[in-house]
């Protein structure tokens, strides 16, 4: 199993649709300063299902939407997996997992978002989709975000001891 | 309930060792604050690199510090193996030589799992199977892919 | 005493907006949250990276924090300066372009203050005055004193 | 005024006495990981009064001194300034700070050490070299400890407004 494209759709930066391919192996995603490299490691942590904006430097849900010269009232990001080893349950070689954030401002409440979950492009839930990523042994865990890289050694031990208490 | 976090916890240890000593060329071990009940106590890391005495976490560099951290999340891996791993400038630390390292130990472990690894540093690009250039213009970021090293290099002069 | 911190805070303002201006080539600024009593609120600092528009000061990348960060600590050093200043590996989140501006803005500096800087960044001690390295064997700490830049790099390329 | 020099004595992986001279300008100084560089540093704050070893990377203020294959019990660091533009109140135009810290083990508390203050040599408090250093502008201020290049950008408000606070 591996991650075969991820597709942005006014995600942060990425203010229109765009799609990047993977392959299996090691892939670099490298450039300049304040391009968008950071910005694609959260639409990953997007999909796995994180609800606090602020892992992913956002105020609230609705600020990942792309704010530019072209606004976009809503944004989308899809993980499409190989799934020809079957690792997740489901009898198809690819799984396409979904997100996305509407604005649909309401006269008490113009922050008001609605958020949508899709599995193979069929309506879910956000536990179904945690579900289906961890049948794959996939959560946030298999990521880590710039400046925490010597977040384990900095960490409480009881805090550290939690993480193979989890495993456990 | 301690049996099965005992028998998570001695593999994950062996595995630290390992890969430590591949990684930083010293001794490290997982220490159990309170062995007979795990529970009430916590999870210590004791590292010694290459010719120096065993110290405080504390104590250690920024390099130092980097390569104990992956080493554990390396550990971590090798236990429960996940699809794929998705890593944000873990090198920022590194100098060349463990960069290098680094670099070298992800392409090897590559071959069971899929890394994603953002960076920007030359000598990590050098041993990555495959290069993407992310660039940015007037507030919207497009992305360069496939790119191969003498092509980044022109981005990397210019990057770092 | 509103008044002696309004004139402290307007002279550190107007440096931070002309050293940001320098350092990102973007327009930077201080804003009061409580502009009557500046004491029952705090400061922000509002950053527009060039051709960006401005966002939330969490939405910046590595590299441009720590650019917003600088012009921070250069316009306090401005309005009231120290002899000295050391810093510890500032440029460790910036690619190459910005790492050279930064160390350009410190040579410069340099004319009015002493700047000590830890780096393992060839561009940054491409532009240094004067340079150190530091080895250490079995344990113990020693320094090569006053290296020109062609035998650091036999280190540096080692190094990074 | 400038630092002229750094003497270092048993100061953590400083295991002999060394002395590191600086001329005014821009001075880099670099080497492996794990080498000493950041320890350069913390004799620095070392001098400047810090008090929490925790800032010095130390468990407590004994772990400063060097612990190796030659065991020493007490660390020392010199800072020399050259002080001819009398930018500190003193008429010299060298000054001397010095700081020293000796294991002095006690039946009752083993770790108990002895502390002590030197200016040009003579015996001297830490309100009196922290009074020195602020008279010249000097305090730890100064230094951006590695990893807390971005602290400014990721503190509260209300914690940089005080940072004016303090200036004003
Ligand atoms: N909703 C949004 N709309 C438009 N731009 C955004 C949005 N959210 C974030 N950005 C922009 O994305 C940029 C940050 O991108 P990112 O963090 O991915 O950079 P990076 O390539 O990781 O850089 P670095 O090497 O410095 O870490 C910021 O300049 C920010 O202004
Ligand atoms: N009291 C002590 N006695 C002996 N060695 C010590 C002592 N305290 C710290 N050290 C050693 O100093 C080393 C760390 O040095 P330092 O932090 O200065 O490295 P550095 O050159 O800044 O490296 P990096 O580039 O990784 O940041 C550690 O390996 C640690 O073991
Ligand atoms: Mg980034
Ligand atoms: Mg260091």
């Amino acid at each position: 199993m591996y991650l075969k494209e991820i597709v942005l759709e006014n995600f942060k930066s990425f203010g229109n649709r765009i799609r990047i391919p993977f392959l299996p192996g090691f892939t670099v995603i490298t450039g300049p300063n304040g391009s968008g490299k950071s910005n694609i490691i959260d639409a990953i942590l997007f999909i796995l299902g994180v609800r606090s904006p602020k892992m992913m430097r956002a105020g609230k849900l609705t600020d990942l939407i792309y704010k530019g010269a072209k606004e976009a009232n809503y944004c989308k990001v899809s993980l499409i997996f190989d799934n020809s080893s079957r690792e997740i349950p489901i009898n198809s070689d690819e799984i396409i997992l979904t997100r996305k954030i509407r604005m649909a401002p309401l006269p008490n409440n113009p922050d008001n978002y609605y958020s949508y979950f899709y599995i193979n492009g069929k309506s879910a839930s956000l536990n179904e989709f945690v579900e289906l990523l961890s049948s794959a042994n996939i959560s946030p865990n298999c990521i880590v975000q710039q400046g925490d890289v010597t977040a384990i050694v900095e960490m409480g031990d009881v805090q550290r001891r939690k993480i193979i208490d989890e495993i456990a | 309930k301690i049996e099965t976090f005992y028998r998570v916890f001695e593999s994950i240890n062996e595995n630290f060792k390992k890969i430590y000593k591949e990684l930083a060329d010293g001794e490290g071990e997982l220490i159990l604050e309170n062995p007979e009940n795990p529970f009430e106590g916590g999870l210590m890391i004791k590292v010694r690199p290459s010719g120096k005495r065993a110290l405080h976490l504390n104590a250690l560099s920024g390099g130092e510090k980097s390569l104990a951290s992956l080493a554990f999340i390396f550990a971590l891996q090798a236990y429960e193996p996940s699809p794929f791993y998705v890593l944000d400038e873990i090198d920022m630390f590194l100098d060349e030589k463990n960069a290098e390292k680094v670099a070298k130990v992800i392409s090897e472990k590559a071959k069971e799992a899929q890394f994603i690894v953002v960076s920007l540093r030359r000598i990590t690009l050098k041993h990555a199977h495959h290069i993407y250039g992310v660039t940015i213009n007037k507030g919207i970021s497009t992305l360069i892919g496939n790119v191969n090293l003498q092509e980044v290099e022109k981005i990397v002069d210019k990057i770092r």
